[in-house]
């Protein structure tokens, strides 16, 4: 029962509303792109 | 408690740019053909600490030719990109580095270089001329032609062929064969060639004056050859690079003419 609580609380934690206008950042890779993609 | 690990390094950081640009020097500085290459984009980047200040980098690298070819002085910052419209060639390097110390050395670097494919420029640019395979047979006949046009007219020394390093021939609405290759100025003058030019060898390694060709050879409607070579004049190897596994130096046979 403990188990399920924890796991009800952690979704419910995961259901946290993000601020408004939160953005992601961006994934580490691949970098920018300098010139033109081929 | 352990310290928590370092977050991953993102491609883009500062860490990241320095050891791609350590990595892209190096390719540049032991390639020994064609072009120079700069950084496109980092694609991909794995650190392994190996113990305080001693890191070994994994990079994965897309590059991008320029137009300086690989023996230019040209320092790479000044060598523009290829553009997509000249028919670009991309270079894709896995680099393995060591930061030690903040100092970055490359450990092992492996390269793999492509032109962009004809559809993806015929898509664009329907009319641009597209590369061709350097043993063509136009492609050739427009070097031997054009070296022996600007040997039998140069007052300097006689130029030979060192390798060709890049041709495209366009058929509309003339038909037109453009050619870029490198040269090696050798111990005669244009005059003695004519007399002998089995003789005439590149200049040793103290006196070596290299240099870098382009010509167009118009074959439709009408004849016309244009070519422009300019010499660089004898450069002081770099310490750590002999001169004679110098990039770009691909050192044909002795006597091996252009004809």
């Amino acid at each position: 029962s403990v188990a399920k609580r924890a796991v009800a609380e952690a979704a419910q934690h995961d259901k946290v509303p993000r601020p408004v206008g939160f953005v992601p950042p961006p994934p580490p890779c691949p970098g920018k792109i300098r010139h033109f993609d081929i | 408690v352990p310290a928590a690990p370092s977050a991953p390094l993102g491609c883009d950081d500062p860490e990241s740019e320095a050891a791609a640009e350590a990595a892209v020097n190096y390719i540049n500085g032991h390639s020994h053909h064609g072009y120079k290459f700069a950084l496109n984009r980092i694609e991909d980047i794995r650190v392994v600490p190996q113990g305080p200040n001693n890191d070994i980098m994994f990079l994965e690298l897309d590059l991008l030719e320029t137009t300086c070819p690989i023996l230019s002085p040209t320092p790479l910052a000044n060598c523009s990109v290829r553009s997509f419209a000249e028919h670009a060639v991309e270079g894709d390097c896995d680099v393995k580095l060591q930061k030690l110390d903040g100092t970055f050395s490359v450990l092992a670097s492996k390269c793999h270089s492509h032109a962009d494919s004809a559809e993806d420029i015929v898509k664009i640019c329907p009319d641009c001329p597209l590369l061709v395979s350097l043993n063509n047979t136009e492609v050739l006949e427009t070097v031997s032609a054009a070296l022996n046009d600007y040997n039998s007219k140069t007052t300097d020394s006689y130029l030979r062929l060192l390798e060709i390093g890049r041709a495209k021939i366009q058929f509309h609405p003339a038909h037109v064969v453009v050619t870029e290759f490198a040269v090696g100025a050798t111990n005669c003058t244009a005059e003695q060639a004519k007399a002998n030019v089995e003789a005439c060898q590149l200049l040793p390694e103290d006196q070596s004056n290299f240099g870098f060709c382009t010509a167009t050879m118009v074959k439709r409607p009408s004849q016309d050859l244009k070519v422009d070579c300019q010499l660089y004049g004898h450069q002081v190897p770099a310490p750590d690079i002999p001169l004679l596994s110098r990039p770009g130096v691909t050192y044909i046979h002795p006597g091996h003419d252009t004809s």
